[in-house]
């Protein structure tokens, strides 16, 4: 079940870095 | 407690201090427990955490402990959204969006932190039609007030007491404006935002020289540059 967890941790980790509005990008 | 045993204790009416003992017990289980357990307590749990939320939004004169108890319950649907399946229930759920939504409160500012975060994370991994939903829930949460629909966010960002809370709404920005697929559409929300406060206050952010807001106003610039380029 350990890669099932996380998710939300993971996604504010690349919204804060920015790598999410990068990703968007391209 | 078991999963079961929390889905009893909401159903059962409690308030007060009894209400934020069971919440923090439950923020706790819903963060160490296998996901199996937040499934199990999900089937049930999250429509009375739901419940729970609107009771309190719907209280004319919220106490101190109302807004711990909001507060905390907000902390539980983030650590329910902490996997695909709650993120799931969450994304499928108009009644969470509007909700969360409704919850946003420039007066509480680290509750407030911690929602736009969480509705930033469903803007960015929802399907196509989430923006509709989530703009949607956000307006009417902002007419319910009588208020523009952004004006909330843009109170946020003016707290310059609440810097985790100002880079939580800039991301929150970007991730409404970064999310439509049209151009159009996309110079639409950034305008909305420019004149619902975001543009007098844009100087002001970029002197704070904060790293994590530093990153977030940049994303702002360079995704503007872009549709421009476009445009």
């Amino acid at each position: 079940e350990g890669d099932e967890t996380g998710v939300m941790d993971n996604l504010l980790e690349a919204l804060q870095s920015g790598a999410a509005f990068r990703d968007r990008r391209k | 407690l078991s999963s079961q045993e929390y889905v009893h204790e909401l159903r059962s009416g409690i308030s007060d201090e009894k209400l934020l003992n069971c919440l923090e017990s439950l923020r706790i289980s819903l963060t160490s427990n296998p996901v199996s357990w937040v499934n199990n307590f999900g089937h049930e749990g999250l429509g009375l955490l739901l419940d729970v939320l609107e009771k309190l939004l719907d209280k004319k004169q919220q106490e101190n402990i109302d807004k711990k108890n909001q507060y905390k319950l907000i902390q539980c649907l983030k650590a329910f959204m902490n996997n695909k399946f709650g993120l799931q229930r969450i994304l499928e759920d108009e009644r969470s969006l509007l909700l969360l939504a409704r919850a946003i409160d420039p007066k509480q500012p680290n509750m407030m932190t911690e929602i736009v975060k969480i509705l930033s994370a469903i803007c960015i991994v929802g399907e196509e039609n989430i923006l509709d939903k989530l703009l949607g829930a956000i307006t009417t949460a902002a007419e319910r007030n009588n208020r523009e629909r952004f004006s909330p966010i843009v109170e946020g960002l003016e707290n310059h007491e609440a810097l985790q809370l100002q880079v939580a709404c800039m991301q929150f920005i970007n991730a409404l404006v970064t999310s439509p697929y049209e151009l159009d559409f996309r110079i639409h929300l950034r305008n909305e935002f420019l004149r619902s406060g975001l543009k007098t206050m844009l100087p002001d952010l970029k002197e704070k020289e904060n790293d994590e807001l530093d990153i977030q106003l940049k994303v702002f610039d360079e995704n503007k540059e872009d549709d421009l380029t476009e445009l």
